[in-house]
This record gives structure tokens, sequence and C-alpha cells, in this order.
């Protein structure tokens, strides 16, 4: 099982929207996928509810606070047909209910643990900020996908995001890489846009993935009505965008 | 000396161009203005930074967690016609910083007690999180101004806020009233624009401001050149929104 922690401490650049569906892509080309969604919004678990909303049963803080068994926490989501740890409201004082917990950083990667061989991919969609939640996500993962909007605040958050990962690298999970920037909501119809990535091809080049994701309203609109992309919008730019990036993600090397 | 908390945990709603711009335009009308970046971006400093960057000394982390003289901690931007305290990386650490202080949620409306005559109006620019920085703004604060994006997101985080509204409001500073909802980056070619207005108004009208920021290029541009809208583009809508606004909540009525 692979574990991808999807992260950016700048806030809403389409992180929530990319591991909605992203997850919904993958799980169309045939992996197993579990998604976790580790914000108090809850914004991952209302973007794939559908018509009934939450379920009920324990969630990602029960899961890190009080060691539930995963087993109990994972929903299956057949529309979308992807598996979901849920997230809740209770997260926002996380930081209190873990501060005296030994090795709070590996809560999610020992959980994780239960579940290596009965899915292929994990997904884990984190808040905008770099506190013990994205940390659990930067130690239980293999890999990391940073999204990030072509607008100017975009390059100012990465050296400090790289730098955390080198040190959850060398302290806490030697197998962490980063498996690319994904520009998201882009338009190149400004001028801004072309200089934002024209300067993160200059800065972190070998880091751009080949894939974009373009702004289109049809991504905005898919979450008021509880599904993926590709349920409320199947020919749309937003579609062919995360399939053709669930497409390159599945290319990855082993040797890696 | 009126203290105002920008803030929203949903992120990249337009927090920090609202504290940035308002800023500005308060400062145009006359105000003596002071931005506080709690943001560990530091986007609201690089914002208004200008050509030279970040100024050196000591930012928003050595006021809170040392305790530092905030005179010491005050830079001026005569370009702007603003003060600021600048935010800092450090923050992104603050929850352990403080996890053992006494009353660490009443940090910030001590040092700002030393600045009552020097300043007519404070803007807080909030990280996307409810945690210790969040608080002291609230804390600190005399009133609440919450930005919001009219797509479907917007409405969830609002209950939360509330909440956590109501409870400082009555456990820790019982001045503390919601100014309004100002909706960003509005577009209102999109019909969920049209949507997430006509949902806001339906469930707190009373809370929404007159005032509207439309979706505007140049409001985007500005932080690269390092100035406030009114610098940059200062025929533009984002100018116009902005001066709007200013004049807005320039009538609060001394009764509320
Ligand atoms: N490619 C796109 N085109 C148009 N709208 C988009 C696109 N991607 C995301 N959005 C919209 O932009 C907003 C921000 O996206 P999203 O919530 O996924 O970001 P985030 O990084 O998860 O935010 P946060 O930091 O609050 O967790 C949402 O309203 C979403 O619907
Ligand atoms: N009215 C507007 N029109 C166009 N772009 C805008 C507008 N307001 C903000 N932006 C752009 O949208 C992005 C998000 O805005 P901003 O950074 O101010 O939000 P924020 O709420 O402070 O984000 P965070 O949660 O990360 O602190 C920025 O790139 C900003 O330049
Ligand atoms: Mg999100
Ligand atoms: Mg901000």
């Amino acid at each position: 099982m692979r574990a991808v922690a999807i992260i950016n401490q700048k806030g809403g650049v389409g992180k929530t929207t990319t591991v909605a569906n992203l997850g919904a892509c993958l799980a169309r080309l045939g992996q197993r996928v579990l998604l976790i969604d580790l914000d108090s919004q809850s914004n991952l678990t209302l973007h794939l509810a559908g018509e009934e909303g939450p379920l009920p049963g324990p969630t990602s803080f029960d899961l890190l606070v009080d060691g539930v068994d995963i087993a109990s926490a994972i929903r299956e989501l057949p529309e979308e047909q992807v598996h979901i740890v849920q997230g809740s409201a209770d997260l926002a004082g996380i930081e209190q209910a873990l501060a005296q917990k030994i090795g709070r950083e590996m809560l999610l990667r020992d959980a994780l643990a239960d579940v290596q061989d009965r899915f292929d991919i994990v997904l884990i969609d984190c808040p905008p900020s770099l506190g013990v939640l994205s940390l659990n996500a930067l130690v239980a993962a293999d890999e990391v996908l940073i999204p990030l909007q072509t607008e100017f605040f975009a390059l100012q958050g990465m050296t400090q995001l790289m730098e955390i990962v080198d040190v959850v690298r060398q302290r806490l999970n030697p197998k962490l890489s980063v498996r690319g920037l994904l520009p998201c909501m882009v338009d190149l119809r400004t001028n801004l846009a072309h200089e934002v990535v024209e300067e993160l091809r200059a800065h972190c080049g070998h880091l751009l993935l080949r894939s974009r994701i373009r702004k289109n309203i049809k991504l905005a609109e898919a979450p008021s009505h509880g599904t993926s992309i590709l349920r409320y919008a199947p020919e749309s730019n937003g579609a062919d965008d995360y399939l053709a990036l669930a497409a390159e993600l599945r290319e990855t090397t082993v040797a890696e």
C-alpha cells in the first residue's frame, strides 16, 4: 500500500478538491482507495458524503486520540468506489488532546499498518497548517503531493514546507519523498499564472508534475452535490485533468 | 482604539488580502492604522513589505512568547501610511511554545493595551485555523470581520466559527461582537455565487455586510509588487471595493 500526503499550509489551494477527485479517479482505474480526512472543517467528508451527509461512527479524531481500531472508522462510499475515514470538528482541539502523548506524530502511521493489505493507495487530506495533524500525515506517508495555486503566495510557503519534509525524513520517516508539485486552479489567460509557472520551473522545475488542474467551475460545484467530478460532470475539463493526474501518478517508478 | 479580528478557518478566502487593503484604505481616510500578522506564512508582511522585503527586528512571535515591548515590534510602512507587527515562520510552533503559559489566550490583548492611544484601529490577520493564535485575536478584538468565498464550503465552517466566537464572548471577552460577513472574490457570472449569496442571506442575512469584494486580478497581482491595491491599481474594481468597505466600517454605530 502507498500512502500519499496531500499537503500545503497555504489555505485554499485545492488540497481537498485533489484528494476527493484523485481518489475517485484512481478507483475508476481499478485501485482500492482509502481517503483520510484530517481537517476539522471535514470538507473532504462533506465533498463526497452524498445526499445523506456524514455517516455516524468513529472519526479520524477517535483514531488518533482514543486509538480506536481503524477498521471501525472506515466507511464505504459505494457510489465513488472509495473508502474514507471521516473528519470531525473535534480536530480543532487536537494539539491539546495529543500534547502529552508519547510519539504523537506516529499515531496515524501505526493505525494504517493494520490495513496495508486491504488498500492499494491511501490519500491523506491535510489542514492548512504544519501542526501535529500534518506531521502525522508526513510520518505515515511514502510520498508528498503539493497542490499550489499559480499566484504570488504560492512560492512563499514552499521553502518552509520543504524544510519540514526534510526534518521529517531525517528524524521520523526515511522513506518520505516529494512526488511533485501540482498547479491547481490554473487560468492561463492571466499573466500572473504564466509568471508563477515560469518561476516554479526556474526554482523547482524537477518537482513540477506534468499534470495541471485547470480552473473549472464544475470542480467548485461538485461538492454541493456531495459527489466527485466523475459523477457530477464526467465530460468536464476537471474530470479530464484529474484522470490525467491519476494516470501520471500510477506511473510511479518502483525505483523511487 | 478599535481592534478587529479578520478570521475564517477556511483557507484561501481573502483574509490577508482584506487586512492589507482595508488597512491601506482606512489610512487613506485618515485613520491611524496598526496591522498584526499572526500567520506563519507571513503573507501580510510580504504583501506590504515593498521592494526591500520584511524588516529586521521582533515579530508577533516574540511579542507573544517572549513578551517583548510592543513598541519595539511595530514597524512603519511609510508608503502605505500604516504600521505593522510582522509575522514569522516561528509561529508554526506557537502551540508548543505557549502550551504551558498561564492565560495564553490573553497575551495579544495585554500587549495591545500599551498602544491604545497611538492608533485608531488595529486589524489582526489570522491563520486558517482556530488554534491559540486565532484565540488571541478573538480575545484582543472588539469586533470580528469574516471574509468568505461564495463557494460551497463557505457555509460549512460558519457554524463552528460562530460557536467559538460565542464561547470567547462568554468566557474571555464580553465586548466581542460580529461586525459582519464579507463576500470576497465574488464572480456573479456563475450560478454558484448567486446560490451561495442567497443561502447566506437566508441563514444569516442580518450579518451580511453591504460591501462585496469582486474577483479582480489586480488584487492577486498587488502582493507581488509589495504594495496595497491603492498604490498598485488605484482605478481598479479592487480599489473601489475596499474603499467602499472602509467607508462602511467607519460607520460603526457607537451604540453597538
Ligand atoms: N480547479 C478548480 N477550479 C475551480 N475551483 C476550484 C478548483 N479547485 C478547487 N476549487 C475551489 O476552490 C476552493 C478551495 O479549494 P479546496 O477547498 O479544495 O482547497 P484546500 O486547499 O483544501 O483549502 P483549505 O486550505 O481550507 O483546506 C473550493 O471552493 C473549491 O471548490
Ligand atoms: N477579490 C480577489 N480577486 C482575485 N484574487 C483574490 C481576491 N482576494 C484574494 N485573492 C487572491 O486569492 C488568494 C487567496 O487570498 P488570501 O491569501 O488573501 O486568502 P487568506 O484567507 O488570507 O488565505 P490563508 O487561509 O492561506 O491565510 C491569493 O492568491 C490572493 O491574491
Ligand atoms: Mg481542504
Ligand atoms: Mg492569509
